[in-house]
């Protein structure tokens, strides 16, 4: 994020952090104790899933807090429209983790825009521990950025009619310098409703971070709400590794299901 | 102005936990 200020603990709940080989390489926002909504550019096609790593409950990367939580991958959705229609379009991820997520003060899952959303004068705010200068500095504390959204066809007019689709949507703050940057890929862009706080984009890419002309090209959460929730809905639960049974534990049970069976039979 | 869908519309996918509820401290 560049233009920002390191973040209160409990101020972003919903933030989670993609680790691959043991690194911070984007950010994700938890939409249900099993997901994590994503940027399809993070989980590339040669990138071995279990080398992923997702964090929750973490404001500093380099230390883990009373409310951090570490979950394995167990699989990853990335939309069929991604690299279709343009090479970063349709950069969406579902992860599903092999465990669930406890939620706290800390850990709390953000609202999915809906898909008749509508988005004008709305206060936004992107956070992400991406690079921090156009030199590529990083900070291992997350940092927030409240950003304008800049309106479709002026993206369009900025970027190019062929590079801003209806999937997309823009934000930053160009005079300023705030804007999201590498790093913050995944990331959530979210809204504030009333007090209830809505995704509405995932950081998916850019002209570089700090050319002013060029805001942060976010992928449109709602275009993708119907996905998201058919994938949350349909997808099984990963399998549970059933809790090791001692012999003697093992043997006693397989005496009582005996007894049961024979008593049944009498 | 923006729009707010109804609260009945709101997505939140978890059963114990409404999503995009941050806790609030007091001053």
């Amino acid at each position: 994020i560049l233009g920002g200020v390191d973040a209160l603990e409990t101020k972003w709940p919903w933030q989670a952090s993609v680790h691959y080989a043991g690194f911070h390489i984007c950010g994700g926002s938890i939409i249900d104790e099993y997901w994590i909504l994503s940027a399809a550019h993070c989980f590339d096609r040669n990138k071995n899933i279990k080398a992923f790593d997702m964090y929750v409950g973490l404001v500093d990367l380099k230390i883990a807090g009373n409310h951090t939580q570490w979950f394995e991958v167990n699989r990853v959705i990335i939309h069929p429209t991604y690299g279709l229609y343009h090479s970063i379009g349709g950069d969406i991820a579902l992860v599903q983790l092999k465990t669930r997520i406890v939620f706290s003060d800390s850990v709390l899952p953000i609202c999915i825009a809906p898909p008749d959303l509508t988005l004008s004068n709305l206060s936004c705010w992107a956070t992400g521990w991406g690079s921090i200068s156009r030199q590529g500095e990083t900070s291992n504390k997350l940092q927030e950025v409240r950003l304008p959204l800049v309106p479709w066809q002026l993206c369009r007019l900025l970027y190019g009619q062929t590079d801003i689709l209806p999937d997309m949507l823009c934000a930053g703050n160009v005079r300023d310098m705030k804007t999201a940057c590498e790093g913050d890929s995944g990331g959530p862009l979210v809204c504030e409703f009333d007090r209830t706080w809505v995704q509405i984009g995932i950081v998916s890419w850019g002209q570089g971070c700090a050319y002013p002309m060029y805001p942060t090209v976010f992928t449109r959460v709602s275009f993708f709400s119907k996905w998201i929730h058919h994938h949350i809905e349909n997808t099984p639960l990963p399998l549970q590794p059933l809790p090791a049974l001692s012999s003697t534990l093992g043997a006693i049970i397989n005496v009582l299901m005996t007894s049961l069976a024979v008593l049944s039979v009498l | 102005t923006a729009h707010r869908h109804p609260a009945s519309e709101e997505v939140a996918f978890s059963r114990d936990v409404a999503c995009g509820q941050r806790h609030v401290q007091g001053k």
